[in-house]
């Protein structure tokens, strides 16, 4: 574990305490994509499919189980919550993310570390990663304004792979036989999906006014 | 050996 790395994972459970934060505290889903939630929910159930065969840590076991269990709570509170999902923009999250799974999954099957069921569905959960957050991007600019709570989340969303990619640089460094090119190349597509995101967010950071994405 | 197959990032 080194600072990177422990700096990514902390921005990426804010990043959730912030989601959460804003659906219990406002009672609404408003702005945020359920797709998503739903491709996020997809991505760690894929990913952690070795939460019980392989023991890392009580830190990795738990933050597994974190990951898992705020995703599927947002995606039922989302869809279910009888009060919470009157708030969801469902005319305008209408992203077809099933384009998305098929060809991450297609991508898995042909490219990974092992043939073997948990490698492929671990980069599939890599790739799938990756993309998961154009249905919330997307989202974000056909609904205008955004609320603080949810340009926050997004923000922290994408600054954790930022923090991931600084870990790769510094694994690479110090340790001899360090390569991980499939969640390299990836971690950097995702974050370069942001760019534009954080463009804005930042104009609207210095000019302290509402954060507005152009449609 | 196993731990390096085993993937220790979240």
């Amino acid at each position: 574990m080194n600072i990177f790395r422990l700096a990514g994972d902390m921005t990426h459970l804010i990043s959730v305490l912030v989601l959460l934060l804003k659906i219990y505290a406002t009672k609404s889903c408003s702005g945020i994509s359920l797709k998503t939630q739903e491709l996020y929910a997809m991505v760690f159930l894929a990913r952690y499919l070795d939460l019980f065969s392989d023991f890392i840590s009580l830190y990795n076991t738990v933050m597994k189980l974190v990951f898992i269990g705020s995703s599927l709570a947002i995606v039922w509170c989302m869809r279910y919550h009888r009060v919470v999902r009157r708030s969801y923009d469902r005319e305008l999250d209408t992203f077809r993310y099933w384009i998305l799974v098929g060809a991450c999954f297609t991508l898995a099957l042909v490219l990974h570390e092992k043939f073997s069921f948990q490698e492929v569905f671990w980069a599939f959960s890599i790739y799938l990663e990756a993309v998961a957050i154009l249905p919330q991007l997307v989202l974000l600019q056909r609904s205008g304004n955004v609320d603080n709570l949810t340009g926050q989340y997004v923000f922290f969303l994408g600054a954790y792979r930022a923090f991931y990619i600084l870990n790769w640089i510094y694994r690479y460094l110090t340790e001899p036989r360090f390569t991980r090119w499939i969640s390299c190349v990836s971690g950097l597509v995702q974050t370069a999906l942001y760019a534009d995101f954080f463009y804005y967010y930042f104009i609207s950071w210095k000019n302290n006014a509402k954060l507005q994405l152009p449609a | 050996s196993k731990d390096d197959e085993a993937h220790d990032e979240l």
